[in-house]
């Protein structure tokens, strides 16, 4: 899958 | 975002607020570990590298900076202010606090989700925020004497992490495939080490008397 970076969460 | 996590992030920020407020009216950090404080300018600022690059939403946007700035400007506050410096009692806040960095850095190494430069730089700070704490606890049983804003910093900066506890086994529920390990062990590691902490500012709230940690 495309290299993002998910961190939603502070 | 679910109540947990609004809970835990207003309750961070209402730490940060408490810290910033006290040094800011009365001009003294007496008390506050600045070990404690650079740490957590660190964890920020490894944390939130993304913060140019990767858009969520407004809220945490500005949370970021919120936080961002709030710590520094206390480092800041507490290195160089020229009245605000002298309440520093540097001789009582000896915790060789760079010596946990280098533990927290080679298991981000070791234990990442992803192997990226920015992936380790966050995984480094998750370790490093769960035991930024410590000098701060270190320096509470060595100063007897605890101001209760301190205190209320303290007990809101732990309280924080134990509403994102709730906030992921929430979403452990309601979200298929959310399983973050890494973050929920740093997370909970980071509450226990506030457990003694808690016990004591329990009791010094039930029985009305000043807070004090067995030294």
């Amino acid at each position: 899958e495309e290299e993002y970076f998910d961190h939603d969460e502070l | 975002m679910n109540i947990f996590r609004l809970a835990g992030d207003m309750t961070h920020l209402a730490s940060v607020l408490v810290l910033l407020l006290k040094i800011h009216t009365i001009k003294s950090c007496a008390g506050v570990s600045l070990k404690t404080q650079e740490l957590y300018a660190i964890v920020f600022a490894t944390r939130y590298l993304d913060i140019l690059t990767s858009f969520v939403s407004i809220y945490n946007t500005l949370m970021k900076l919120i936080f961002l700035g709030s710590s520094f400007s206390i480092v800041w506050y507490m290195k160089y202010h020229k009245t605000v410096r002298r309440t520093y009692d540097r001789d009582q806040d000896t915790f060789r606090h760079w010596f946990l960095m280098l533990p927290c850095l080679l298991l981000a190494l070791l234990i990442h989700e992803k192997f990226t430069f920015f992936e380790v730089l966050w995984t480094f700070s998750l370790y490093l925020e769960a035991v930024a704490i410590l000098p701060q606890l270190v320096l509470l049983q060595r100063t007897r004497n605890i101001d209760n804003l301190t205190g209320q910093y303290i007990f809101l900066l732990g309280g924080y992490r134990g509403f994102y506890i709730l906030n992921w086994i929430y979403r452990y529920f309601t979200e298929p495939h959310y399983v973050h390990w890494i973050t929920w062990i740093a997370g909970l590691v980071q509450t226990l080490l506030y457990a003694d902490f808690f016990y004591y500012y329990f009791l010094s709230w039930k029985n009305n008397k000043k807070l004090q940690l067995p030294a």
